[in-house]
């Protein structure tokens, strides 16, 4: 189970 | 960081760099679309303010700055300083942004990662990216003929969002943990619309010549 990516990219 | 990333974020410098000299060089922003570049300034203003609190890396911050500055930098131009105010042309872009904003605020208040302010802020932020490029698309259409510059610049654009597709899928087969399914809806609208452009854009390329963009 994947979970939503920290705001890492512009 | 990958290298789809990387080369999508230099894509996008690149597209800002190719605008400013237009713009101060050629000392007119005629066929440039003013209400698009309003969209990308109130986009980046909107996405990065958590410069303020978020730090992931220098590499993001400073380039969240630069976007801002740049963004900010062109409408100036366009707006306020002569001669480049007197050759934008209000009629020919006129597209009706509020109708851009407004569902874009209404989509970002309902459909966001966890319903707090700055998610919702993000979330319209992304949203109205995808569809910031319509005004500038619309103009070059209304205009027929597209000037060399104008169109490496909407191409560089377009490659920036190819580029970031590529990254997205990377990462989702080489992270265990990653998902943006916001980020990644809005993002494929985005690069959709520039299909037909890159159609255009290839036929007048093609073969090492560089005739203007013609389009129907």
């Amino acid at each position: 189970q994947k979970n939503e990516a920290p705001k890492d990219e512009l | 960081m990958n290298i789809f990333r990387f080369l999508g974020d230099m894509s996008h410098i690149l597209s800002f760099v190719i605008l400013l000299l237009k713009i101060t060089q050629g000392k007119s922003a005629a066929g440039i679309s003013l209400r698009t570049q309003e969209l990308y300034m109130i986009v980046f203003c909107s996405r990065y303010l958590d410069l303020f609190w978020n730090f992931s890396s220098l590499y993001n911050s400073f380039l969240k700055v630069v976007f801002i500055a740049c963004s900010s930098a062109i409408v100036y131009i366009i707006r306020f300083k002569s001669p480049q105010k007197d050759t934008w042309n209000p009629e020919l872009d006129n597209f009706p942004i509020q109708y851009l904003i407004g569902p874009c605020a209404v989509a970002g208040l309902l459909i966001n990662q966890d319903w707090t302010p700055f998610e919702m802020i993000w979330a319209f932020s992304i949203y109205l990216e995808a569809v910031a490029i319509l005004p500038q698309l619309f103009l070059l259409q209304k205009q027929g003929e597209v000037e060399n510059l104008t169109s490496h610049y909407v191409a560089a654009l377009g490659a920036y969002r190819g580029l970031y597709l590529m990254n997205w899928v990377y990462r989702y087969f080489t992270e265990d943990d990653y998902l943006q399914r916001i980020v990644w809806f809005a993002g494929t609208v985005q690069t959709g619309l520039y299909i037909d452009f890159f159609y255009h854009y290839y036929q007048s390329k093609r073969g090492g010549l560089s005739r203007p963009v013609k389009l129907p």
